[in-house]
């Protein structure tokens, strides 16, 4: 359709390579997820296993879920609990950047999508700014 | 242009209302914000005046902050701070709902745009999700 075609003018640039994607193990603290999010500024990020496979995904919301519940609970005691307890499923993940009309559908529900390769190693991600920069472009040219 | 016709087929219903949209004042403390934060389950929302203007935004990335930086705090110190000391300011807001072309631009950057009338009373908040909700069914007719 009209708007794939446009949109596909250079389908690579439009993810973010995963060696930019903050993320964290199953295996990290939550102490640590929570200062990794602070740091990048980032709500969610991804989970990889420590072969890169996508596991998870980690957010502020969830760990902020731990400190309101956890009587009394600073910071530092998130340093007994892991990435593990509070990880998230992956909803949805796409292996080809290229099916933008499955990739549109996506983002309608989740602001960013995991792009994975057929043996599920994490490629990188594709977020709705990257998406809403080309049809800004595009509803331009 | 062609994108914004389209678009623009029935402007007001992409807009959230106020009488749904979360919000606080800048005189809630901290823990209510917190509270309120992850009970709505948003990562930012308005800050908003006694007679319904926007003040500026309050975001669960900004209250963690206050829990990362002082030492032993737990979420029952924020009771002694308030919305002002952690509020943002407003980057970017609309009073015309059918300016998409000032509203897509605005929302590569924003994940939701705050719609005001002309006195700055607040009057819903234009998302994301309820653009590519659009984007998407026109690409699909
Ligand atoms: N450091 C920063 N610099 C500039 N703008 C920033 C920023 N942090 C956040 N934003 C803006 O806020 C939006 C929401 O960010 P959030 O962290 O909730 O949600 C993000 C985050 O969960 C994830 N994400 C994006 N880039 C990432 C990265 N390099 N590593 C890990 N996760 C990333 O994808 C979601 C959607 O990102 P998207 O870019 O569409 O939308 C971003 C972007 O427009
Ligand atoms: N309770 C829920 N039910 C269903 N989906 C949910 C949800 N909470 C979050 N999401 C999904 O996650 C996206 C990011 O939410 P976030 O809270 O970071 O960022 C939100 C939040 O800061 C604000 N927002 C949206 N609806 C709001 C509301 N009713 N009141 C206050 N703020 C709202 O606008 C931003 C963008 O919202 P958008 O809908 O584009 O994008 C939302 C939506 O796709």
């Amino acid at each position: 359709p009209a708007v794939e075609q446009m949109l596909l003018k250079d389908p690579k640039s439009y993810v973010i390579s995963a060696d930019v994607v903050a993320n964290v193990t199953a295996t990290n603290t939550l102490e640590h997820a929570f200062m990794v999010l602070s740091k990048v500024g980032y709500s969610r990020i991804p989970v990889l296993t420590p072969d890169d496979r996508l596991q998870g995904m980690i957010s502020l919301a969830a760990i902020s879920e731990y400190l309101l519940h956890v009587p009394g609970a600073a910071v530092e005691q998130l340093s007994r609990y892991t990435v593990a307890d509070a990880m998230l499923p992956v909803n949805r993940w796409v292996s080809d950047p290229t099916k933008l009309e499955t990739i549109l559908n996506y983002l309608v529900d989740e602001p960013f999508i995991p792009l994975v390769d057929d043996d599920k190693v994490f490629q990188g991600i594709i977020t709705r700014r990257e998406l809403l920069k080309r049809i800004n472009f595009m509803a331009h040219n």
